[in-house]
């Protein structure tokens, strides 16, 4: 069973057209292993992308690079998926 | 595990497994033999029954309304608010004045588990897995996007070439029998007035087209619609979604179910972006499935509603 520990989901907004089109590249950097539960679609709304653990700092530091406002949505998904399964087994039982 | 002896003890206010989901189809039909029937309408690239719930009160070749849920497997409150549909139905029929003359006069067909095996895996393999799970030849990764694979505007921007991609097209438009098990029902059913492909998340009401900015020729009456929709839906829990065509409000994306099933003729085809906001993207908690599925069942009356009053 794959797991998630140390994922994170990161909410990026962008500023303009400019940096929108910034993330949409992102989309390419396939080295980030990223994966967009949310894609780009217009300024107003922000783009969600879970992370793996290993590209977690390079993939900030390159949003800082870009001047990217982002914030952390998920802090670590595999506790949110534990919390899940626990759920299902327990309201099972 | 306690399995439930029927449908009135089925507990819609957790997740299930695909097996769970599959015994409530089979409660539902032989507690209701006078409305529901199940087409198994193909199967999945692994074996699994393609399950179409079809609700009917009688007559042949009724025009009919299309609802599925869990296209894309990691969407887990979808399945879940197919089977809360499915229930209420059920429930609703002979109570509801409105749901009661719609059946009246169509029929409504729900597929709840349109991607089984993607969402078995999900259950027990990779909760974040979307696509179906077929291999590609030649790649180390499995899997087609479910929702770029039909013929329309196939291949095109919006969709990736590359079967690593969450958003691969697959090698050919209905490539996946998931797909193409949809596409034959459709074409010989002949007579589908409404087609409803529910997905999560973002709180959005969407109708074509996805792959061209081509405005539809029914755009007007579809935005309008829309709109009534998703006001019915606001009114109990004030969810606010935003509404229009695919590629003026999210994206481009080509190969899409409803810009395939628009072309077909079907006026009245949606695609729905269940909750959430932005908090739990898909892992929304179970105690939000009843909210989400009693919401969107509002909005989705005022678009059988529409439907059965301006037949085509």
């Amino acid at each position: 069973k794959e797991t998630f520990v140390g994922h994170q989901v990161i909410r990026i907004s962008a500023k303009d057209e400019v940096q929108l089109s910034l993330i949409k590249d992102l989309e390419d950097m396939v080295e980030f292993e990223l994966d967009f539960w949310r894609g780009v679609t217009d300024v107003e709304t922000p783009v969600d992308v879970r992370v793996p653990f290993h590209s977690l700092q390079s993939f900030k530091s390159h949003l800082e690079s870009l001047n990217m406002d982002y914030r952390i949505m998920i802090e670590d998904l595999q506790t949110m998926l534990d919390e899940e399964q626990e759920e299902m087994e327990s309201t099972a039982r | 595990v306690a399995e439930p002896r029927n449908t009135d003890s089925f507990d819609f206010s957790r997740y299930h497994t695909i097996s769970e989901i599959y015994s409530f189809q089979d409660m539902l039909v032989a507690e209701n033999p006078d409305l529901v029937s199940k087409i198994v309408i193909g199967q999945s690239y692994e074996g699994r029954a393609l399950n179409v719930l079809k609700f009917s009160t009688g007559g042949t070749g009724r025009p009919a309304i299309w609802i599925d849920t869990g296209i894309h497997s990691r969407e887990w409150v979808t399945q879940a608010s197919g089977t809360w549909f499915a229930k209420k139905i059920v429930s609703n029929y002979g109570r509801d004045p409105a749901l009661t003359a719609i059946l009246n006069k169509m029929d409504i067909f729900v597929e709840i588990v349109t991607n089984p095996d993607g969402f078995y895996y999900s259950h027990n393999s990779n909760r974040m897995w979307r696509k179906t799970r077929k291999p590609n030849p030649g790649s180390r990764c499995a899997g087609v996007d479910p929702n770029r694979n039909w013929d329309a505007g196939f291949g095109g921007p919006g969709a990736s070439s590359n079967p690593c991609s969450e958003t691969y097209r697959g090698p050919r438009a209905h490539s996946e029998s998931e797909v193409q098990s949809i596409v034959n029902f459709v074409k010989t059913h002949g007579n589908i007035q409404a087609f409803v492909s529910i997905h999560s998340y973002s709180q959005m009401l969407l109708y074509p087209y996805g792959y061209t900015r081509t405005p539809v020729k029914d755009q007007t009456e579809l935005h309008n619609l829309a709109k009534k929709a998703i006001t019915d839906l606001a009114s109990l829990y004030g969810t606010r979604y935003r509404y229009g065509s695919i590629i003026n409000t999210i994206y481009q994306a080509s190969g899409g179910t409803i810009d395939w099933t628009y072309n077909q003729g079907i006026k009245y085809s949606y695609t729905f972006e269940l909750r959430d906001t932005g908090r739990y993207g898909f892992i929304l908690p179970a105690n939000q499935i009843i909210p989400t599925a009693t919401e969107t069942w509002l909005a989705l009356m005022a678009i059988m509603d529409h439907a059965s009053k301006n037949t085509y």
